[in-house]
């Protein structure tokens, strides 16, 4: 463990949170991808499925079923308890434009060809886009609550830390994972145009525009 | 790049 991953883990955690405690405190989920959080609730089911083969630490299982857990709950609050506030008409992004490319990939492109890590490559590949029908959304809506944009700020910067976390270890421990490298470059691509507006738009005083 | 005990990180 190293402090970028921690960081990283920690703002992923807190991406999480603040989604969860924002729809279920305004009991709405306008402006929220529903796509998205279903991209995520895979992407943990397919990752974490070690949770029941092997023990890593009570830290790695904690957060796993925390992430579990806070993921499936979004997606009720959204498509079952706060359904009438769900913004389906601005959620159209096709994703199994992303899920069959992703699933052919992970077949293709893996460490090993056994079930288990064919999942865990398909959740790193899927992770990489589940944000673009989030991205999508607001674009077409061309704007997005201020608490979003934190959530989609700590989001993006998870993936960045990791990136350090990666270059940390391969330094350090000589470890690298290409799959997981590629695909977090990829991931953390995605936001750049995010990061500059965030950074750049002082969201603090009006909702984001494009 | 796989650990023995599958991968360790989140």
């Amino acid at each position: 463990m190293n402090v970028f991953r921690l960081t990283g883990d920690l703002s992923h955690l807190a991406a999480i949170i603040i989604l969860l405690l924002k729809i279920w405190k305004s009991r709405s989920c306008a402006g929220i991808s529903g796509k998205s959080q279903i991209l995520f609730a895979i992407v943990f089911t397919t990752r974490y499925l070690d949770l029941l083969t092997s023990f890593i630490s009570l830290y790695n299982t904690c957060m796993k079923v925390i992430y579990i857990g806070c993921a499936y709950a979004t997606v009720y609050l959204i498509y079952a308890k706060f359904r009438a506030t769900y913004d389906g008409n601005h959620d159209s992004f096709r994703v199994e434009f992303l899920v069959v490319p992703v699933g052919g990939l992970s077949v293709l492109i893996n460490h090993d060809f056994s079930p288990l890590e064919i999942l865990w490559t398909f959740s790193i590949y899927l992770e990489s886009v589940a944000i673009l029908p989030q991205l999508f959304m607001i674009s077409k809506t061309g704007e997005a609550e201020t608490i979003t944009t934190h959530y989609l700020f700590c989001l993006g910067l998870y993936r960045a830390l990791y990136l350090f976390n990666w270059i940390w270890r391969f330094y350090f421990e000589g470890f690298f994972d290409m799959i997981a490298i590629v695909a977090g470059v990829v991931q953390t691509v995605l936001y750049c145009d995010f990061f500059y507006l965030y950074v750049t738009k002082g969201w603090f005083s009006r909702p984001y525009r494009l | 790049a796989m650990k023995d005990d599958g991968h360790d990180e989140l």
